[in-house]
């Protein structure tokens, strides 16, 4: 739908590690 | 002589191939704004500002705006009062390290359609000399892009770019009556290229809130 959307992200994973 | 060289073999270099996502101990919390026109376009704004029309002549109040461009704020008012002040509200993204057009229009264009299903996507720059480069000190001589002499240019911070990708889950229900409407679910993913010999890949979750109706952005009056 238009408008404006703030999200809220939570970062749970990364690679390489 | 009292010269000593560097004599220590090098016998271990990491080999990782590991392209899979693992858990991180501590999830890293950020926002993301991304605004959808009344065309289904989709951009990703670095801040944006809620502010007012001027009152009409006769009297009626200005209708609401939002601006991502600073240059169109002194055409509208503040939406909230600071003391004496009108004052407009600014919500903010993390740092996108916007440049050239991008950086004054204060927005790059996504690609994809925003809904259910689906995925908007962008590729967003980090140049070597931008001073929001994370890499880059303007202070210390090894990291200020200049040569030992400070007299010329060398590349020292990195330049790098992130591929940013918020998927929406095709199921929104839930148990909100405004889940799929004005809560949208799904996962955020950003692949960063040029820091390591893999690109780096980062997972999480996202929740976007619908904030404002408004279809339009920087309108000019």
């Amino acid at each position: 739908a238009p408008g404006l959307w703030l999200g809220r992200v939570s970062i749970g994973g990364v690679s390489p590690v | 002589d009292g010269v000593a060289t560097n004599a220590v073999e090098i016998s271990y270099v990491a080999k990782t191939t590991m392209a899979e996502v693992t858990p991180v101990s501590q999830p890293l919390e950020f926002n993301v704004l991304i605004h959808v026109d009344n065309t289904g376009a989709s951009k990703i704004l670095q801040e944006v500002y809620l502010m007012q029309a001027p009152q009409s002549a006769n009297g009626a109040p200005g209708s609401f705006v939002l601006i991502s461009d600073r240059r169109n704020l002194a055409n509208f008012q503040g939406t909230a009062m600071k003391g004496r002040e009108r004052s407009g509200r600014r919500l903010s993204s993390m740092v996108l390290g916007l440049n050239g057009a991008a950086r004054t229009n204060g927005y790059l264009a996504m690609s994809g359609q925003f809904k259910a299903g689906n995925a908007v996507t962008v590729t967003v720059g980090m140049d070597s000399q931008s001073p929001l480069n994370p890499f880059y000190h303007k202070y210390h001589p090894d990291h200020d892009n200049l040569t030992a002499d400070f007299k010329v240019y060398q590349e020292e911070a990195y330049g790098f770019s992130r591929d940013i990708t918020v998927a929406l889950n095709a199921d929104q229900d839930g148990a909100g009556s405004k889940d799929g409407s004005e809560v949208m679910k799904g996962t955020y993913t950003e692949v960063i290229r040029g820091l390591h010999r893999l690109p780096i890949q980062v997972t999480g979750q996202v929740e976007m809130v619908r904030v404002s109706t408004l279809g339009v952005i920087n309108p000019t009056t």
